[in-house]
């Protein structure tokens, strides 16, 4: 069909605020829009209304710049593997290791947890429940040790012990404080001097409520330690998390996981597709 | 920033000639992306730019020789005018004790927040007494009760399994220990729970608080409206606090909670230690927003 006939500027507007309204940000949306502008749909009426197709497009754009080949599957590339847990306060990173710490054990594997928050109150105490959930011990010191300390004893147990993965859970940190910011890139410098490619994995836990500031959260973690992974959180809400959209984008970091709750096993591999079908729904 | 932006936009359009309404339209387009990209609702962004375009296309811009700072102010003078008052007090009225109900999304601040207010309140010569109401969170007892540890302050647990049990028998406790004023940290929750929006209509009920305020995090996108709204709707809060404004976030959730709620924005977090609380300041914020 005629992309003119189909793309009204209403059309176009109404998916414009879908776009938006979903966080995936104003470049993102317009890029989306100008590749919907260009492309040749079929005028073949076997493909379906002209408005089916066009979000039809839509979706498996969103869906095929967010797929990964291995969501949710855990590279063995060491021993332990080493997951270091990264974002700023309140993303849920303390709540998604009880979950992937439940996820691992449950899939054959042995799992040590490190709680390296020694900052805040009651931190311990939350993630000590986390591990007895899961089944999992907990290292940890009191409130006031020094971070990198405490992940440098539990990678040295992690290896005495030889268990499959070991998890740091970090204090949450606004990523425009230098010195938290420094005392996270010691944290991953220690680990791999312990152990020469540790951190393996480093997982940045991004709250789907998060507007832009996200993008901006990723490429300052990103440029301290560096994140190989986003798990998205409370995608049970109404968010739609759309900013991951320009993380992948621009920074080339994957979505791993999504948080779906507030249960131990409400930690899914992401799917992309799922995810397109909630941003456009 | 917004300045920059539509001093350029008006560069070009000075040389092209004499200032029009077409040219503002295309000023309105980058405010409008200004605003977008610091997470100000869609459709408050939608309202915000037509109202602010009816007056830019008034005499003293078309006439004037810096018309992008013109408009910048005609902007940040609305943002400062939506945005509401500054120093918005706390709501008492004669009750012994006063209570003070916390409420928002999972991780938003409400704990710390609970910590800080009590200090705040503590150093206006009141008597707090912290309650936690949240017994689904690991720790989440423990947390407040360590916060209130470090503040010398007195936190009641209650039977730490129903929060409206425990809310009641708070207030007790208060009026037995001689408190003025009661602070109830309550679980985070989403607004699209059913039974703990239940639960928080159940706790407002029995307590009938003087105050209810809802923490939100600062660095919420497009989604402020949407909670706002259901809390607003089920609880008519008495007020808002943004919490994390010591992040870089722009913050445009504070217009749009603002506008879909009217109410007022009585404090802003500005640290994790419990002294970082903040009263609101509207024109720090609409600079924030636009800077
Ligand atoms: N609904 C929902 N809530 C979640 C999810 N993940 C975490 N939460 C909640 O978010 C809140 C914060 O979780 P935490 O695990 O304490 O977050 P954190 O990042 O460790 O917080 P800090 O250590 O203080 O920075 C808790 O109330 C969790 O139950 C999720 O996927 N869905
Ligand atoms: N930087 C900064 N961190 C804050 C601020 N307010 C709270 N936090 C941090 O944000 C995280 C979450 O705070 P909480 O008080 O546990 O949040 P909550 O709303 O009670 O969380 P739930 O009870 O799980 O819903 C913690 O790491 C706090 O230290 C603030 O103004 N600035
Ligand atoms: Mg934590
Ligand atoms: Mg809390």
């Amino acid at each position: 069909f005629q992309n003119k006939t189909v793309l009204s500027d209403d059309m176009l507007e109404e998916i414009e605020a879908l776009l938006i309204e979903s966080d995936a940000g104003v470049e993102t949306s317009q890029s989306l829009i100008d590749a919907l502008k260009s492309h040749q749909f079929s005028s073949d009426t076997g493909s379906g209304q002209p408005e089916d197709q066009v979000m039809r497009f839509l979706k498996r754009t969103i869906q095929e710049m967010l797929k990964e080949d291995d969501p949710g599957s855990i590279r063995e590339t060491a021993r332990p593997l080493v997951m270091l847990v990264v974002g700023v306060n309140g993303s849920g990173k303390t709540t998604t290791i009880g979950k992937l710490a439940w996820n691992m054990k449950d899939s054959g594997r042995t799992v040590l947890v490190a709680g390296a928050d020694t900052f805040r109150a009651a931190a311990g105490e939350q993630l000590d429940v986390w591990a007895k959930r899961a089944g999992v011990d907990c290292i940890r010191q009191t409130t006031g040790a020094d971070p990198a300390s405490v992940a440098f004893d539990a990678l040295e147990a992690a290896v005495a012990r030889g268990v499959d993965v070991l998890l740091v859970d970090t204090a949450g940190r606004l990523h425009n404080k230098v010195n938290l910011m420094e005392e996270l890139k010691k944290i991953s410098r220690v680990l791999g001097k312990r152990l020469p490619g540790a951190p393996h994995e480093i997982v940045l836990v991004l709250d789907a409520t998060t507007g832009q500031n996200g993008l901006r959260q990723a490429e300052q973690f990103a440029r301290a330690v560096g994140v190989t992974q986003v798990a998205l959180t409370k995608l049970d809400g109404t968010a739609r998390g759309g900013i991951v959209l320009a993380i992948k984008n621009t920074l080339g970091i994957p979505v791993k996981w999504a948080g779906v709750g507030e249960g131990i096993g409400d930690l899914l591999p992401f799917d992309a597709e799922a995810f397109a079908e909630g941003m456009l729904g | 920033d917004l300045i920059q932006k539509l001093d350029a936009a008006f560069k070009r359009f000075r040389n092209a000639g004499k200032l029009n309404e077409k040219n503002i339209a295309e000023a309105m387009r980058d405010i409008r992306r200004v605003l977008l990209e610091a997470d100000v609702n869609y459709q408050v962004v939608k309202q915000f730019v037509a109202s602010v375009q009816e007056k830019a296309v008034g005499q003293e811009v078309l006439q004037s020789i810096t018309p992008g700072q013109q408009i910048v102010k005609i902007v940040h003078d609305e943002l400062v005018h939506l945005l509401g008052q500054a120093h918005v007090p706390l709501k008492w009225g004669g009750h012994v004790p006063s209570v003070i109900m916390i409420v928002g999304l999972q991780g938003s601040g409400k704990t710390t927040f609970t910590g800080k207010l009590a200090l705040f309140l503590r150093k206006q010569e009141h008597q707090p007494l912290l309650a936690a109401l949240d017994v689904y969170r690991p720790a989440a007892v423990e947390q407040l009760q360590t916060l209130g540890e470090s503040l010398g302050l007195p936190v009641f647990t209650g039977d730490r399994k129903s929060p409206v049990a425990i809310a009641e028998a708070a207030v007790r406790e208060a009026r037995k220990t001689h408190r003025d004023v009661l602070l109830l940290d309550t679980a985070g929750r989403l607004h699209i729970d059913q039974d703990m929006m239940d639960e928080l209509m159940s706790i407002r009920k029995t307590v009938k608080p003087q105050e209810i305020l809802f923490v939100a995090d600062s660095m919420t996108g497009q989604d402020a409206v949407r909670s706002a709204r259901e809390f607003m709707d089920r609880l008519d809060f008495d007020g808002i606090v943004l919490t994390k404004m010591d992040g870089d976030a722009k913050g445009g959730a504070a217009l749009s909670i603002r506008s879909i709620t009217g109410k007022p924005i009585k404090f802003i977090g500005t640290g994790e230690k419990l002294d970082q609380l903040e009263p609101f300041h509207p024109d720090r914020m609409a600079s924030r927003i636009i800077g």
